[in-house]
């Protein structure tokens, strides 16, 4: 694993997040379950905890979005870039944007948002790509069952390493 | 053999904008010719030696199947 450099995390563990729109891809309560269940990985090894809010400012907010969206890093149409993240901070920081031009799914086919949602979620919380290919933060995606899914110790070192091992 | 030439020219533009996106590559007047002390050669190492690849700076299978994976919009390299 590795972090960004400063090593820039939360100094807190109660972190709020929200979802500013949603994708015609998936029905809206798919794209919440999947986003509270991508956000679940991190906060089951850890000692963080996620609370979504429906309004306001919130530390990680997601949006989906196609080509430029008022960030200077444009999306780039379909595969190639899937979405982004940013570490840990105000204003951008922590927030997950997702390309729209994607197809998102919640199984294999396709892009499977809760795949990438938690790996985006790993640079929100401070954790850099990993050079560990079955690690979950290499940047190439890859397909999966994400009915087994487990995150990959190199993974849990590394959010560990900033945040400590969970409470329970 | 246009075909092969078309496509290596091919191949070293969507390795040439990877590098860009990905590795913080500046092209700089370079050409498509392959120098083993370029700038764009020693990012491909770079990023060769990142995913684990065989790390020779040029544009081999390996190196373009991964180019034109999908993958996370963040650098690999970040300052």
């Amino acid at each position: 694993f590795s972090t960004f450099a400063g090593e820039p995390k939360w100094a807190k563990q109660v972190l709020t997040y929200r979802i500013l729109n949603y994708t015609p891809d998936l029905r809206p309560t798919h794209v919440n379950a999947a986003i509270k269940k991508a956000l679940s990985v991190w906060s089951s090894v850890t000692p963080l905890k996620f609370i979504k809010k429906d309004r306001g400012d919130a530390d990680i907010m997601i949006s989906f979005a196609a080509r430029g969206h008022d960030d200077f890093i444009p999306f780039d149409g379909p595969g190639g870039s899937v979405a982004h993240a940013y570490a840990p901070g105000k204003g951008f920081g922590g927030d997950a944007h997702f390309d729209e031009d994607e197809t998102w799914t919640k199984n294999t086919e396709g892009t499977n948002l809760f795949y990438v949602a938690a790996h985006e979620f790993g640079h929100s919380l401070g954790l850099f790509h990993s050079k560990d290919p079955n690690a979950l933060m290499y940047p190439v995606y890859r397909k999966f069952d994400p009915s087994v899914f487990r995150l990959h110790q190199d993974d849990i070192n590394g959010i560990q390493y900033l945040y400590g091992p969970s409470d329970t | 053999f246009p075909a092969d030439t078309r496509q290596k020219k091919e191949g070293m533009g969507l390795i040439q904008k990877y590098l860009e996106n990905y590795y913080g590559f500046k092209k700089d007047g370079e050409s498509f010719i392959w120098k083993s002390n370029s700038p764009m050669t020693k990012k491909i190492k770079e990023m060769q030696e990142f995913f684990g690849l065989e790390v020779s700076g040029k544009l081999d299978s390996g190196t373009l199947d991964l180019v034109q994976k999908r993958r996370c919009g963040f650098p690999d390299v970040a300052g």
